[in-house]
């Protein structure tokens, strides 16, 4: 069955877009059919896919406005399995521009619906929307369409505190717009080793969070904010760089909390 | 003359917060009183500042409502002549609760207004504002209150990218809601001159930008992210750090730019 994946955290910079790019070609390179959904108006995980600006006529906007089906809006990347919904900043105006309807939380649901009538051989396998950082109505659709969330928690100080109101937020989701919304995991990304405040706070989410948090941790790797520049994940970019073996592993833990391994 | 400053830009990450702090504590120790307004529902800049959740009784989201004055939410921090008007995440119903009002836009506006009938001598002579990591109606207030902008721009690909729909941004508003706004300058910040990639981004900033960039860079410096733990800003936790220092040459170079040096 296709699984939808939300990647999200309100609080910025923390790896929400290199996560979604690179678990899902490291996912595709195992041969999985993904579909990568890029709900931010800053259209990062459109660029670091290599789809120009120019490029993207029919986007997740057109879409959400049935503007467009899903399907015109779908293109494939330099990833063998891996296609795009791509975002621009027009994205932006649906949190005004759709604020007022009764059904402006399950707009996206509404969309990936259309999924479900493909033959089960084209349908993705998994869905990652990347969210925008913050708790608005782009990530609130993106919970309410999700069967899970996976929230990657940078290993800093400030990190750690938005991370109880997030927690929050899918509990005030699961009661009421998706009760079956679970959490799919946390993901210490950003990791230093060397560092003593990153070790404590892998420590601290471990010790508050038990299971949920991923044994694999991203560590700090430099490949990793070069390959968006390049259009690539981080898989075609430098495979054999600690970024790329990093999200590798992800994607083979992944599989196995999904089952599918 | 007061002069509002406001910290701005919709990539998250970027330090935004940590410059609104550690500027502010950089201004005030050269003698200046200066305000902190954090704007940001995650109240990052109020815990950087050592403020704790139990504290922050009467915060930005009551003066914005009404509920009570500037002055009652306005607390001292552990600098001398830097106060803080703290924020928690109650500030995120803003978003949804004031979209209806025809002044949504002009609210924190008519809050700081409030600064103007205190005598000269208590009056701040800077107040800075820390914004979320969009471009909602949150960031939009503080643009409208804004004398300038002040963009932390993170040397790294992905936040170069979302600049020209910053200044976009910043057009429409000096076109409509605060012709006066004006650019302050736009700070480059996690600088790490061993890495290529960070030493392109700086180059072209400063191709494209020109005397907008500020020549202070901010160092990625662990000390930086080290404070906020101790609820301390650099200047009090490690005043002879490469982050500390930073930030000291660039409160100089901001009162240059203001005409105040
Ligand atoms: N493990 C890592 N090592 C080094 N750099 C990284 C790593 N993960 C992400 N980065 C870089 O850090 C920056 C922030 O990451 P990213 O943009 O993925 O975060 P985000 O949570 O999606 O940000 P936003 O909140 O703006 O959407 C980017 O420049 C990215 O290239
Ligand atoms: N120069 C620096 N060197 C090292 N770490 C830094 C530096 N500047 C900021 N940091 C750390 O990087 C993280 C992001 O910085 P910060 O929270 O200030 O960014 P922001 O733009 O305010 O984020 P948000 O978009 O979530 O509001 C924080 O953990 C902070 O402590
Ligand atoms: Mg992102
Ligand atoms: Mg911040």
């Amino acid at each position: 069955p296709m699984r939808i994946i939300a990647i999200a955290n309100q609080k910025g910079g923390v790896g929400k877009t290199t996560t979604a790019v690179n678990l899902a070609a490291s996912l595709a390179n195992t041969g999985m059919r993904v579909l990568v959904i890029d709900l931010d108006p800053q259209g990062n995980a459109s660029t670091a896919l290599g789809v120009d600006r120019q490029q993207r006529r029919h986007t997740i906007y057109h879409a959400l406005y049935g503007d467009c089906s899903l399907a015109d809006a779908t293109t494939s990347t330099a990833v063998e399995g891996l296609d795009l919904v791509s975002a621009t900043v027009d994205l932006a105006a649906v949190e005004v521009e759709l604020s007022d309807r009764e059904d402006r939380e399950a707009l996206l649901r509404g969309v990936l619906g259309q999924l479900n009538h493909l033959p089960p051989a084209q349908q993705p396998q998994f869905v990652l929307v990347d969210c925008p950082p913050t708790l608005g109505l782009l990530t609130i659709n993106a919970l309410a369409a999700a069967d899970s969330l996976l929230i990657p928690l940078q290993a800093e100080f400030l990190a750690l505190e938005g991370l109880s109101y997030l927690l929050r937020t899918v509990e005030t989701i699961t009661g009421k717009i998706n009760p079956g919304l679970t959490i799919d995991g946390v993901l210490m990304t950003m990791v230093d080793k060397r560092n003593n405040l990153s070790t404590a706070v892998c420590n601290d989410a471990r010790s508050h969070l038990g299971a949920l948090v991923y044994e694999t941790e991203i560590p700090r790797n430099v490949r990793l904010s070069e390959a968006p520049s390049h259009g690539l994940p981080v898989a075609l970019y430098d495979p054999k760089c600690t970024g790329a073996v990093a999200y590798d592993a992800l994607a083979q833990e992944f599989l196995n909390r999904h089952h599918l391994w």
